[in-house]
């Protein structure tokens, strides 16, 4: 999850 | 039905009015289209029923996985009325000979293939949808840790498609299975796709986002 933090964020946060 | 309004409006390229066109301003606006369609995809993915109910962990591998396959299946959609383009976006056509100035004709070759395919079958939206629902659900990702949900993540899309073409086209009773034997095609465009655009971020002349580098490099 470190290497893929745009994503995590994206999931996490909503739209 | 729930995908049908969860559908995101189509995106519109956005060339650099100051940059004189050239095929690396094509590059340019390709790639700046495609790494906003990537973020509303993910967007996207979230009101596919069933998929927030993944582990967050089990999320991310299905989109790190599946993510090209649903942009190539945009694409293939959008240019499904054309018989030599590539249509990116309502203001972002390329032919073969545009394709191949920008050094995307293996892209072009690809995609048009797929395109073609779907053209003789005369895919609708509803089985377009769905394709690219079940092409996350079923991008194999490696390291799930929550194999039994995903399998009902995937079940749950293979009984609509079921459902969908029994009562839309009760006469041609292979239409679902059809449909799913396309998914081969699509993985096999979807990496030639990445590998295009890995070979142009190598190349170095094509700045890309970070999201759009993020998602390749987890490809690669």
């Amino acid at each position: 999850q470190e290497k893929h933090k745009i994503l995590h964020k994206l999931l996490q946060n909503g739209n | 039905s729930q995908l049908l309004v969860s559908e995101p409006a189509p995106l519109r390229a956005a060339p650099d009015p100051s940059t004189p066109d050239s095929d690396l301003k094509t590059l340019l606006t390709l790639c700046d289209l495609l790494n906003r369609e990537l973020l509303v995809m993910i967007g996207w993915a979230k009101h596919i029923p069933g998929f927030t109910g993944l582990s967050l962990v089990d999320q991310m591998a299905l989109l790190q996985s599946g993510w090209m396959e649903t942009l190539v299946l945009n694409v293939v959609w959008r240019s499904q009325g054309s018989a030599d383009e590539l249509q990116f976006a309502e203001n972002l056509r390329l032919n073969e000979s545009q394709s191949r100035a920008a050094g995307l004709h293996d892209l072009y070759t690809a995609l048009r293939h797929l395109t073609s395919k779907y053209q003789q079958m005369g895919l609708n939206q509803e089985e377009m949808l769905t394709l690219k629902a079940m092409s996350l659900a079923n991008s194999d990702a490696e390291n799930v840790e929550g194999a039994d949900a995903v399998q009902c993540f995937q079940d749950a899309l293979h009984e609509a498609l079921q459902e969908y073409e029994s009562g839309q086209r009760p006469s041609e009773s292979h239409r679902a299975g059809r449909l799913l034997m396309t998914l081969p095609l699509l993985r096999q465009t979807a990496h030639r796709a990445v590998r295009c655009f890995s070979r142009l971020h190598m190349e170095g002349h094509v700045p890309m986002h970070k999201l759009f580098l993020e998602m390749l490099e987890a490809k690669i």
